[in-house]
Formats: structure tokens, sequence, C-alpha cells
């Protein structure tokens, strides 16, 4: 409850950031080519941003999902398997506090341990599959949030630590996420963290990538490039469309309000710091 | 203040959520 509270302060912040600062620079950085209509270039970056999020969720989404269609086997199959091979027995450290957390009626499981085993062989491909492309989507998606980091510090160091805090925070659940995608198409829990740490490495790339592309070494020459508008785009998709459908959700009353007020506070603090 | 420095450090720190999950 209480991240779903910082992701709504998350949300008031990037929103904050976007409309009260980093669209209104953009635009004002524009105004010495009069030739061209005044915020086209800004704008095509920033729906750039908000196009090149949603294709790249949009691909990598339906495997996902595929995989979220194919659940494990449930705890009393797992326990009646373990009690098929052990003879009757659980053995000493495979009670069941390990996966079943005490939830597993064992003696009123028949036996289908054998036809369990030969399913679970025959899903085991697919979802290696949806492992490593889950594994691949999450590079992408770490290259972006690179790209914003970089960006935000390039404009200047409150906005970096500004978004590198709001994508952390965004990113927390998204990446615990991931991890038990990957562990569930069989990878082990080092493999697994090994594959995250490769995928940190897309976020380094994506930084190297934004400080090279913006062709700059000082922060007020950064202010006119592609990034802050590409930025503001990657920002909204990431407030309006990953994280404030979860939010929405919320059912319960009092834990709304709490949200639409860290939400609202996000806003207030942005527009603080801008004036 | 190098902006590349930070750029690398704060992308690290969102990379490093990654295996937040082990802990």
């Amino acid at each position: 409850k209480f991240l779903k509270v910082l992701l709504s302060f998350a949300v008031g912040g990037l929103l904050g950031d976007v409309f009260l600062h980093l669209l209104p620079e953009a635009w004002e950085g524009e105004k010495n080519t009069p030739s061209e209509h005044p915020s086209l270039r800004s704008g095509l970056w920033v729906l750039s941003g908000i196009l090149i999020f949603t294709i790249v969720e949009k691909i990598f989404s339906g495997y996902t999902n595929a995989d979220e269609e194919n659940p494990q086997p449930k705890c009393v199959e797992i326990a009646n398997c373990l009690l098929r091979k052990t003879g009757g027995k659980i053995p000493d450290g495979h009670n069941n506090s390990e996966g079943c957390a005490g939830a597993c009626d064992i003696e009123d499981v028949p036996n289908g341990c054998f036809l369990r085993e030969r399913e679970q062989k025959q899903k085991e491909q697919p979802k290696k599959v949806a492992g490593y492309l889950n594994l691949m989507a999450n590079s992408i998606d770490n290259f972006t949030h690179g790209l914003a980091v970089a960006g935000s510090f390039l404009v200047s160091f409150r906005h970096g630590v500004l978004a590198t805090f709001a994508i952390l925070l965004h990113e927390i659940p998204h990446e615990v996420g991931d991890f038990a995608i990957l562990l569930r198409s069989g990878f082990s829990r080092w493999d697994a963290a090994r594959a995250q740490l490769l995928t940190a490495g897309a976020g380094l790339l994506g930084a190297l990538v934004a400080i090279g592309g913006s062709g700059v070494t000082s922060a007020m020459e950064a202010r006119t490039s592609w990034i802050m508008p590409f930025t503001a785009g990657g920002f909204l998709h990431i407030a309006l469309v990953t994280v404030l459908p979860d939010l929405l959700k919320e059912e319960e009353k009092v834990e709304s309000i709490k949200q639409l007020l860290a939400l609202i506070f996000g806003i207030l603090l942005m527009a603080l710091m801008t004036a | 203040y190098t902006p590349w420095v930070f750029s690398l450090l704060g992308s690290m720190v969102i990379g490093l959520a990654g295996i937040l999950p082990l802990i």
C-alpha cells in the first residue's frame, strides 16, 4: 500500500515535471527558429517518445501475458509429487513451508503425479522463450530509462535526481515481476540475477547513447536538443500508461484518497521547484 | 558538475533494482 502511495507521488512528480518544466523549456528553446511552427519539432519528439514506449510495450506484452496464462502447478500437486517420490514421507526441509506456506491439504489429493510431470515437460519450451523475450523487453525498457536519466541529468542535477528517483520507484515492482517471470521460465535464482544485471547494462548503454547523442557538453546547450521533449514523452507514457492504470484499480476509498493526495503533492512539489 | 558521471550512476542504481528480489 505504501509503495502505491509512493507510485502516486511519482506520477504527480512526473506529470508536474513534464507540464511545468520540461515542455515549457523545450518550447522556449524553439523560439529561435521563426520559419517553423514554434512547437512542431518538440511536439514530434514528445509523440515519438510516447509512441516508441507504446510500441515496445505492445510488442512484448503478448509474450508476458502468454507466460502468465501458463500457471505453475498448484501447491497440492507439488505436495502430491513429493509424497510419491519419497514413498509417502515428506523429507526434512521440504515440508509445507516451501512454496505452500502451510496451506496444502495433502491427504485429500488423488495420485496424478506422473501425468502432471509430463504435462509440465510439454509446457517447458514456450515458457523458456517467454523468459528470454521478457529479458529482451526489459533490456529495451532499461535502455529507455537510461536515456531518460541521462537526458534529465543533462538538463540539470535536480532533474536528474528526481527522474532517477521516480523511475526507480516505478522499476522496483516492475523488476520484481520480471524476476518472477524468469524464475517461472526455468531460470535459477542466480541465473535470473545475472540476467537482470545484463539488462541493467542496457540501461548504462542508454545513458551513454543519450550523452553521445546530445552532441553537447554543457547543460545549457542540452536544453535545445531532442532529449528533453523525447524524455517528456517517455515520462508521459510511464506515468499515464504504465503506472496510473494500476492505481485506478484501487478499490479502498481511504487508499484512493491517500494516493490522490500523494499525486497532488508530487505536482505541487514540482510547481514549487519550478517557481 | 559532470552530467555523464551522474547519468551512469543513476542508470546503475535503476539497473540494480533488478536484483532486489534476491534480498
